[in-house]
């Protein structure tokens, strides 16, 4: 489960970063 | 005679629109933010999905019975790749990271 949080945190800031 | 006339015109005015059709990519599957009709749909799926740990593909490709489970596998790719979703419980199972 801790490995599913950090795809997502991942997921976000390449999220972000594409946003940018 | 005067009907014949006008009817033989029609077509040349309408060849003159047929010409913008060009422009932009073109018919009913427009690619809404980067993202080809396969990917948005597959991404339009995934954010709807209720379950907790995400939608799987096969769950995909029962939805999206006219798509070919390689083109769902890389909508997926590139959606995750993108950060538009994520991986969950296993690489079978996605979640949308904008859902929360």
């Amino acid at each position: 489960l801790e490995r599913i949080r950090r795809n997502k945190e991942a997921a976000r800031q390449r999220l972000a970063e594409r946003n940018v | 005679r005067k009907n014949l006339m006008s009817a033989s015109k029609a077509p040349q005015s309408f060849g003159t629109g047929t010409g913008n059709v060009g422009g932009y990519g073109g018919g009913g599957s427009l690619p809404m933010n980067g993202l080809t009709a396969h990917q948005a749909q597959v991404l339009n799926l995934i954010k709807n999905c209720p379950v907790p740990e995400g939608m799987s593909l096969q769950e995909l490709k029962v939805q999206l019975h006219n798509v070919s489970m390689s083109t769902i596998k890389q909508a997926v790719e590139f959606l995750s790749s993108e950060g538009h979703i994520y991986s969950t419980v296993d690489d079978d199972h996605y979640k949308s990271t904008d859902a929360e």
